[in-house]
């Protein structure tokens, strides 16, 4: 499996 | 000028406790509201973000907005000057370089100051969506954090399958497989003892052991635990703080390649 990171789900203003 | 006054300063070490795990440096955003801190691992798979509202305070002033960044293994080396009864205080002045922690005995008879130098950090603050969680898991805290543990001896990863019935922990690993199963139980004699379900549709969702057990660390925070998900899409395990605020956790899940 592969590991997600948070910045592909939050995004930065 | 910001100040900052916690009789109940175990409060303070905790909360640092239950972060410095994930995070060596972060900002701590101190405006007239109160305190809060967002701020990701640093691999980016996992985010914390916390807040302690000014009134959960003894004493709060905050003329202006000061941004502290610090780094979180200097501050815990500081925090362990402090005792568990100590009455807590920061303390940093306008667009100052250092933050001061005051250290005092109940009885006001010892009194400890101690300075440290601040951190200047690039930190992006993320947006967060709001989100309708598929499942909502509240559950004793200390259940959780046994769970992650004996889990963790396991696999690397932690299965969460949430239905109506119960919520489902499940690990794989060379030696074998590992399945927790609980029960909704909002029938019991504490509050603070309730499994309780919230459901809109079953989720399965894949997560890192790792990062599950920091979490945990936030364990003495709180009683309770809630765990919020829904497909593809960050965990979210958050501590509330009784009258002060929360320590929130986000973790990225695992995918199929």
């Amino acid at each position: 499996m592969a590991q997600k990171t948070i910045t592909s789900f939050f995004k930065a203003p | 000028m910001f100040e900052a006054r916690l009789v109940q300063g175990a409060l303070l070490k905790k909360v640092l406790e239950s972060i410095k795990d994930l995070l060596n440096e972060a900002t701590w955003e101190c405006a007239a509201t109160g305190i809060s801190l967002q701020a990701m691992d640093s691999s980016h798979v996992s985010l914390v973000a916390l807040n302690l509202r000014s009134d959960g305070f003894d004493k709060y002033r905050c003329d202006r907005n000061v941004s502290l960044g610090m780094n979180l293994t200097n501050m815990a080396k500081i925090m362990k000057c402090a005792s568990n009864d100590d009455v807590i205080t920061i303390k940093a002045q306008d667009d100052a370089d250092t933050v001061t922690f005051v250290f005092e005995t109940p009885n006001q008879e010892k009194i400890s100051d101690y300075e440290m130098k601040l951190m200047n950090l690039d930190t992006e603050h993320l947006g967060i969506p709001d989100t309708d969680y598929s499942c909502i898991v509240k559950m004793p805290s200390v259940e959780f954090q046994r769970i992650c543990r004996d889990l963790s001896q396991i696999g690397d990863s932690v299965v969460i399958s949430c239905t109506k019935e119960g919520v489902k922990f499940s690990a794989a690993g060379d030696l074998g497989t590992g399945n927790v199963k609980l029960a909704q139980n909002a029938n019991v004699d504490k509050e603070e003892e309730a499994v309780v379900i919230e459901m809109q549709e079953p989720v399965s969702l894949t997560f890192a052991c790792r990062y599950l057990n920091s979490f945990t660390k936030a364990t003495p925070l709180a009683p309770q635990v809630q765990l919020s998900m829904s497909s593809d899409v960050p965990l979210v395990v958050e501590y509330k703080l009784e009258d002060m605020g929360y320590v929130r956790y986000y973790l990225a899940p695992k995918i199929e390649d």
